[in-house]
């Protein structure tokens, strides 16, 4: 999820 | 970011790069489905409104706007530049039938109920759909032009790719997001047809063409 500091995912 | 993760972004960035040369060159988007490209847009608008909110990297942040620039431009050739090569004739499946329930759990299934976690959601589940009008418009025409095969399978290849980078993480960060590896398992289950055909026909040199 974008709140997440470590996700970076495309 | 491990090398499952990169090789993934890669083949969906091919994929992309692949329909808009297509596109381009032949002049033509016969066999192409301009629905299922306007959910690829939905998915990469919806997914990627941390662009304004979030900065992760330069990596990060160049492939997003590449992603969006590219799917907003096919879209653009599809219905607006060489409209009159687009097959709408044959691209008939009904996108609310996607769009809705998948909008609906996002709402219900989603890791935190604020607007930007729910469009994420949102883009998560429509993009693990999102091809069903493209498949069915195979399926309808009974063929597709070897170049759209590619495309198709470079596609599925991305999440493909991206889970074996979810069994990484998880393996070696303790990191899993179940929305994403649920909803990547069901996108790339979709494919599994067309892989099979693709490495029996494609790939021996024939055009990818179905049964009667």
């Amino acid at each position: 999820a974008p709140t997440e500091d470590d996700h970076d995912e495309l | 970011m491990n090398l499952f993760r990169f090789l993934g972004d890669l083949s969906h960035l091919l994929a992309i790069i692949l329909l808009l040369l297509k596109i381009w060159k032949s002049r033509s988007c016969a066999g192409i489905s301009g629905k299922s490209q306007v959910l690829f847009a939905v998915v990469f608008t919806a997914r990627y409104l941390d662009l304004f909110t979030n900065y992760i990297s330069l990596y990060n942040t160049c492939m997003k706007v590449v992603y969006i620039a590219c799917s907003f431009t096919t879209v653009w050739l599809i219905y607006s530049k060489f409209k009159a090569t687009y097959d709408g004739n044959h691209d008939t499946f009904r996108v609310e039938f996607l769009v809705v329930p998948t909008a609906i759990l996002a709402f219900l299934v989603n890791h935190d109920f604020t607007p930007l976690e729910i469009l994420w959601t949102f883009s998560i589940y429509l993009e693990s759909v999102a091809i069903l009008p493209q498949l069915f418009m195979v399926s309808k025409t009974g063929e597709a032009e070897t170049i759209t095969s590619h495309y198709l399978f470079a596609l599925g290849v991305y999440r493909t790719l991206y889970l074996f980078n979810w069994i990484w993480r998880y393996h070696f960060e303790g990191f899993f997001d179940l929305i994403a590896i649920v909803a990547g398992l069901v996108q790339t289950v979709l494919y599994c047809d067309f892989f099979y055909l693709y490495i029996t026909k494609v790939l021996k040199g024939k055009k990818l063409s179905l049964p009667a």
